[in-house]
Formats: C-alpha cells, structure tokens, sequence
C-alpha cells in the first residue's frame, strides 16, 4: 500500500486539479466578460497566469506545512509503526484521561525490579546475618566451655588447697 | 480547545518519562 | 461530538484538524490574492477603457464560484487526509505506549506491589539491625573469650612453674608430699620410741 506520505500528495493533487478543472477558462470568460470582449487574448494571458499562480502559490504552501510539521519523516515512521500492528485485530490501548492510572504501567517494570533487588538483598542479609547467627551460637558455646574449664580447673585447684590446708592443720597437730 | 488537546497529549508522551527519571532516581539512591 | 483525535496529536505534535485549518486558510488567502492580483492586472492593461467597480463585479462573481468548488473539494480532501493520513488506526499502539499493554495492573494490583515493596524495605532494614546487633556480640564474645583464655592460661603457667620446681601435677606431687611427710611422721615416731 501506498505510503501516507504519497496519498498526502496524492489527495492535495487531486484536490488542486480538481479547483483547476473547476476553474475552466470558460467559467473564467463567463465572469469576466467585459474584459474578454475588449481583449480575449489578454484575458487567456491573464487567465493561464492565474492558474499557474495558484497551483505554484497551493505547493509552495504544501511543501511549507510539510516543513514546518516534519510531516514525511513522521508520515514514514507512522507506517512503519502501523506495518508493525498490521496482524494485530482489536483495537489497542488508549490513554484512559487517568494520569495516575497511565503512569502506573510506566512504573511498574522499574517497581518490580526495585522488589526484585530488596528481595536480593534481603536475602543476602539474611545469609549474612544467618552466618553472624551461628558464629555467635558457636561463640557463646565456646564461652560455656571455656567457663566450664575454668570452674573445673578452680574446683581442682579448691579441692587440693583444701587437702593442703587438711594436711597443714594435721602438721600443726 | 486545540491549544488544550496539544498540551495535553505532549503532556502523555513526556510526562511519563519525565516521571520516571526521578522514580528510578529515588528507587537507585534507596538502593544505594 | 468532536473528536479531539488527541492520540494523534501525541504523534504528531500537532491536532490534524488544525493542520487541514491551517492549510485550508493558506489555500483561501493565495486564491484571494491570485484574484487580487488578476484584478490590478486587468485594471493595469485595460487603463481607462474599463470601471473598476464593473471589473470589481466580475472578481466576486468568480470568486464565488471558486469559492464553493473550493470549500466543497477542500471538505472532501479534508475528510480523505484525516481518514488516511493523520490518523492512527484503531488497533496501532505508540511506542511511547508499549509499556501500557506489557505491563497492565490495577490499582490494587499497584497498590499490594507498592506494599511489599514497604514490607521488604522494612524487613531489610530489621535485618541489618539484627546482623549489627549479631556483629557487636561476636565482639564482645572475642574480648570475653580472650579474658577467659588468659584465666586459662594462668592455671596453665601456674602448673608450668610447678612442674618446674619439681613438682610434676600439682595434686600427685601434693599426694607424694603427703605421703612424704607421713613417712617422716613415722620415722620421728620411731626415733622417739627407740631413744626412750
């Protein structure tokens, strides 16, 4: 299919062939009769320069809105983005007049990738901390032995001062 | 009217990326 | 009703119909000025021979009928150009808009994401303070086990000097000593006994 680029061109064509078949030169002598009867030649001169001034003057101004809008680049990026919806049958989403509600599905992706990365580093966290955990379970039982050998070693070392002072007061006897 | 449907429609097309520079901005500082 | 046709105008930058205005003032003012023009020429070469009112006449009789060709052509090029150029079809979705349909949810939907989101931030910030609280334990423990691997070490080198001196285990040796001083004890006895 022809690209919207060349029907635009196509239909403003036509449209101005169409005012020019409009414009016959009959019509042209019906309304200026006075003028033609004093000098038809002039008349034709004046009505061929009319014609060609208004077709120049209508794609002159054509190719201006064409300018001025960048209307052929955003006609041809607009049939590529048609061609691409061309196998897709119901109508697509349109801006529901909810800025809220529009920006929402904007968010979304980087929202879910922002609970995808706490979810991460929640997780490493809790390793960490997991870690940190049995470290300090080791640490306390290695606390709880290490008392323990203490008191075993300070009651070994209480029972043979007893001993010691049981054989200093049999000395003393 | 014209003036207020322009507006209104740059306003769809730029606004949502606009809105998202400061959102990602603030989800990565949080990050950080 | 008017159709804003506002989903073209987030395309093109501009709303269609005031594009077709634009071009169909620019249309009208040139076929006014052609006319213009056609008359000063016409009053040029004819000087004198000719009324300008009379010519005047004529200029509006024309433009008249140009004018109806004009408008009714320009209506049914408007009507092409809004149908097959600036449009977007139905079923076309911007690219700006892609996000839209990849990601739809509601508001509720938005809502309990935006609240996990909460839940994880706050249970992440739990789990630095317990990993903190976790960490200054560890230290507290290496300083405690250091004080209690020192007291350790007392006894050890207390029983170092014993054995230094002689005395191997403190309790044997303390034992040997005992039985020692028994045997002393016995012996003085037998002393005593025998000197008497």
């Amino acid at each position: 299919a022809p690209g919207r680029a060349q029907v635009f061109s196509t239909v403003v064509d036509t449209f101005l062939q169409k005012l020019v078949t409009a414009a016959s030169y009959q019509r042209f002598v019906s309304c200026y009769r006075c003028v033609y009867k004093l000098q038809p030649q002039l008349t034709r001169s004046i009505y061929d320069q009319f014609i060609s001034q208004l077709q120049a003057c209508v794609k002159e101004e054509i190719q201006e809105v064409k300018n001025e809008g960048n209307l052929e680049e955003l006609f041809s990026s607009l049939d590529k983005i048609v061609e691409e919806a061309k196998d897709r049958e119901e109508p697509a989403w349109r801006p529901s007049g909810i800025p809220e509600q529009d920006v929402r599905s904007d968010l979304l992706p980087y929202l879910l990738q922002h609970r995808a990365h706490l979810r991460r580093a929640l997780r490493d966290r809790e390793q960490r901390s997991s870690a940190a955990a049995e470290a300090v379970l080791a640490g306390r039982d290695r606390i709880a032995e290490l008392q323990q050998l203490i008191q075993a070693r300070q009651q070994a070392w209480q029972a043979s001062s007893k001993e010691q002072r049981e054989l200093i007061m049999t000395f003393q006897e | 009217f014209d003036e207020l449907i322009v507006e209104t429609a740059t306003r769809r097309k730029q606004w949502p990326k606009k809105i998202l520079v400061h959102a990602i901005q603030a989800m990565k500082a949080e990050q950080e | 009703s008017v159709d804003p046709m506002a989903y073209e105008a987030q395309f093109f930058g501009f709303t269609p119909q005031t594009c077709m205005l634009r071009i169909y003032i620019a249309f009208q003012d040139y076929l006014f000025e052609v006319l213009q023009v056609v008359e000063g020429v016409m009053l040029k070469k004819l000087d004198g021979k000719i009324n300008p009112s009379q010519i005047r006449k004529c200029t509006e009789k024309f433009l008249l009928f140009m004018k109806e060709h004009f408008d009714k052509l320009f209506t049914k090029m408007e009507e092409m150009l809004l149908q097959l150029v600036l449009n977007i079809p139905k079923n076309v979705l911007l690219p700006e808009d892609r996000v839209q349909e990849q990601y739809r949810c509601s508001e509720e939907e938005f809502r309990a994401l935006q609240e996990e989101v909460r839940q994880l931030q706050e249970q992440y910030r739990a789990e630095v303070a317990t990993e903190q609280a976790l960490l200054a334990e560890l230290e507290e423990q290496k300083i405690v086990k250091a004080e209690l691997e020192k007291t350790l070490q007392c006894f050890d080198e207390l029983e170092n000097i014993c054995r230094q001196h002689g005395i191997g285990n403190f309790k044997e040796s303390l034992a040997l000593l005992t039985q020692s001083s028994k045997k002393l004890q016995e012996v003085l006895k037998d002393v005593e006994e025998k000197s008497k």
